[in-house]
């Protein structure tokens, strides 16, 4: 069949403006790279990873490097994978310090029986993988934008 | 939160989500882009789709699983992934009052994409074709 696939950034509750544009070209040419992966024959599972690793890259996005703060004013990420193939799949819950979660995610897939990792488990588990750890604390000191955005405040999700 | 289907020439489907989370959630939180069936579900026979929007919503809904359920029945009614989508989000944000976004796709490439918040920027690439939009009703498309 055909490549196909399809992304988003994340929903948002007002025009932001110029950043807003510029969400969408990152976000259009994010999917334009995972196509291009794909019609060259790589898995949708490698795909997923790269484009998702790419808008984790991007400090529009509120994942990875724009990930905004929790109440103590760290960063904790989310991010799952499902091989709608094999059905298997894999998380990762409020990881710190890791470049790419979804990677981490993806690993945890295939490289293990479980379908979730969080804490010091899933530390452990990153540790032991060539996936790239950054130093204590960086997600949180990269981006001085989070930081405005920083809600301290207890949100209606808690 | 970003979130990507993709389905390759061989009809594999793979679904994926990341995400920061709420600004200001409490320290431990864990949201719905690392539950399956909430933030993300595949399964190659039927299709994929990823959600965005409040976490807490999307969980107690089981709302990815939910849509590629819905895609399943109504795929054998004929209708799109689209209707799918529109139904399952509109329905989400009446029980939850609260705002969730999904892009799904279904497993022939067709595509979905709903949410209940002034904006949410999506693309979809297929046959040389770049479609995308962020609010209600936009829907550009060129060429890659």
């Amino acid at each position: 069949m055909d490549p196909v696939i399809i992304a988003h950034g994340g929903i948002e509750f007002r025009h932001s403006g110029s950043s807003t544009s510029r969400k969408q070209v990152a976000l259009n040419n994010a999917v334009v790279q995972g196509y291009a992966a794909i019609c060259n024959g790589k898995p949708s599972v490698e795909a997923v990873e790269m484009t998702i690793s790419i808008l984790e890259d991007d400090q529009h996005f509120n994942a990875g490097y724009g990930s905004v703060f929790n109440a103590d004013g760290e960063v904790e990420l989310d991010a799952g994978m499902m091989n709608g193939t094999t059905l298997k799949v894999g998380s990762v819950g409020a990881i710190k310090d890791v470049d790419h979660p979804i990677t981490l995610a993806k690993y945890v897939m295939e490289l293990t029986e479980h379908s979730l990792l969080v804490g010091k488990g899933a530390r452990k588990f990153a540790a032991g993988l060539k996936v790239p750890k950054l130093f204590r604390g960086s997600l949180a000191n990269f981006h001085l934008q989070s930081r405005d955005r920083w809600d301290t405040g207890t949100p209606e999700s808690c | 939160t970003v979130g990507v289907v993709a389905i390759d020439a061989e009809g594999r489907c793979t679904a994926g989500s990341s995400s920061g989370g709420g600004s200001g959630k409490m320290a431990g939180r864990v949201g719905s882009s690392a539950i399956a069936g909430a933030g993300f579900y595949a399964d190659s026979s039927i299709g994929g789709c990823v959600a965005t929007g409040h976490g807490e919503s999307i969980m107690q809904s089981c709302l990815c699983f939910n849509l590629v359920d819905q895609m399943s029945l109504q795929a054998k009614s004929g209708q799109l992934a689209m209707l799918a989508v529109k139904n399952v989000v509109e329905a989400a944000t009446r029980r939850f009052k609260k705002s969730v976004g999904i892009v799904a796709l279904d497993c022939d490439g067709e595509f979905g994409v709903a949410f209940s918040a002034p904006r949410m920027p999506w693309a979809y690439c297929r046959r040389g074709k770049l479609r995308f939009g962020a609010e209600s009703g936009e829907n550009y498309v060129k060429d890659v």
